[in-house]
């Protein structure tokens, strides 16, 4: 599942 | 954090005071394209509104912080400081397609359609596409001087970088983020042929020309 609680890669 | 993600983030750094500083030494911005920085500004800008809303960590911030400011001062740099040395007859790259082709796509292909989030699906596919202006300038010039080449392969490298991190993600950590993967291989696959031209004529001390 996609991880939107915040993108850690910039 | 891993090596390749690391080397990619170093690598975008490199690449922004190569610039920064081919402008600030030769006191202008003669071959570079403002439509990209301006494009560069906007990604990081529209990319990093979660800096007040999530927390990930401190190399997260005040990377996202250096971002956003060096591309803001680059922008000032060409259209402010050393305007008069400005190409701005060969930078007129439409922006118009990109930014509206980049908009539809996100909202048919995100993953919630919360206001932060979206702003952020288009910063990832608007950035994909921000070097054009940039490669369309040289193609028209015909050239680039050494330290834009030098520039502009750190910059691909940058993401080039990045694919490596996503697989390693994909096989260590179990995370697949289709949208970042997608954009990133059309971002790199534009640099493909400046890489070429990079190796073969930047490395052995020829100047960038056009064939």
């Amino acid at each position: 599942e996609d991880d939107i609680e915040g993108h850690d890669e910039l | 954090m891993n090596i390749f993600r690391l080397a990619g983030d170093l690598s975008h750094v490199v690449a922004i005071f190569l610039l920064l500083w081919k402008i600030w030494t030769t006191r202008s911005c003669k071959g570079i394209s403002l439509r990209s920085q301006g494009l560069f500004a906007l990604v990081f800008t529209l990319r990093y509104l979660d800096l007040f809303t999530t927390y990930i960590s401190l190399y997260n911030t005040v990377m996202k912080i250096l971002f956003i400011t060096s591309s803001y001062g680059t922008c000032y740099l060409i259209f402010k400081k050393f305007r008069a040395t400005y190409d701005h007859n060969v930078d007129n790259f439409p922006l118009q397609y990109p930014l509206g082709a980049c908009v539809i796509l996100a909202l048919i292909f995100n993953h919630s359609w919360d206001p932060v989030e979206l702003l952020w699906t288009v910063s990832i596919y608007l950035e994909s596409v921000a070097i054009m202006p940039q490669l369309w300038m040289i193609q028209k010039t015909g050239e680039a001087e050494s330290v834009t080449s030098h520039y502009l392969f750190a910059l691909g490298a940058y993401r080039a970088l990045y694919l490596l991190n996503w697989v390693y993600r994909y096989f260590e950590e179990d995370h697949f983020d289709a949208i970042v993967v997608f954009a990133g291989i059309i971002q790199t696959v534009l640099y493909c042929d400046f890489f070429y031209l990079y190796i073969t004529k930047v490395l052995r001390g020829q100047r960038l020309k056009m064939p």
